[in-house]
């Protein structure tokens, strides 16, 4: 069956989920800190931290979807992504941060935080980037 | 007996979102 969700949630978001850092250590993803992500960045070639600033929430085209404008990096790029309102994103200094916190610990027994305009998120981009 | 499992190891960059500034201006 087929459903007309915008975006399928990824399971490694569920609370106990092994996940692997550049340097090869083993975290669950409930343990991830900051600078986690930010030695990981570091050591990798091809990616690199940047800091996504949420600036807007938005309804997204169905009821259980937001539109989240991001101002990214320095240049403050100006970015939208539509996602679940359970999404889980890493906020810099604070961690797991959703638009709808009790969903996503119903759904992923994962702690969140309540995602605001203002906050701080981690993201990527590659380096190479021209 | 219990027979082990693999338990799925998941790279730390699947968790956060690729956020690529479209190229404006």
């Amino acid at each position: 069956s087929s459903s007309s969700s915008p975006v399928a949630l990824p399971p490694f978001f569920m609370r106990g989920s092994i996940i692997q850092l550049a340097d090869g250590e083993l975290k669950r993803v409930e343990d991830l800190k900051t600078e986690d992500f930010i030695q990981s960045a570091e050591i990798s070639s091809e990616l690199k931290i940047d800091s996504s600033t949420v600036e807007r929430i938005d309804s997204g085209q169905s009821p259980n979807a937001v539109v989240i404008q991001f101002s990214v990096g320095e240049l403050k790029a100006q970015v939208c992504v539509e996602v679940l309102v359970e999404y889980p994103f890493f906020v810099f200094g604070q961690g797991w941060s959703s638009c709808c916190p009790d969903r996503t610990t119903q759904l992923f027994e994962l702690s969140c935080a309540k995602l605001c305009v203002g906050d701080v998120c981690v993201s990527l981009t590659l380096r190479s980037l021209r | 007996n219990v027979e082990p499992r693999s338990v799925p190891v998941f790279p730390w960059h699947s968790l956060v979102p690729f956020l690529e500034p479209s190229q404006s201006g």
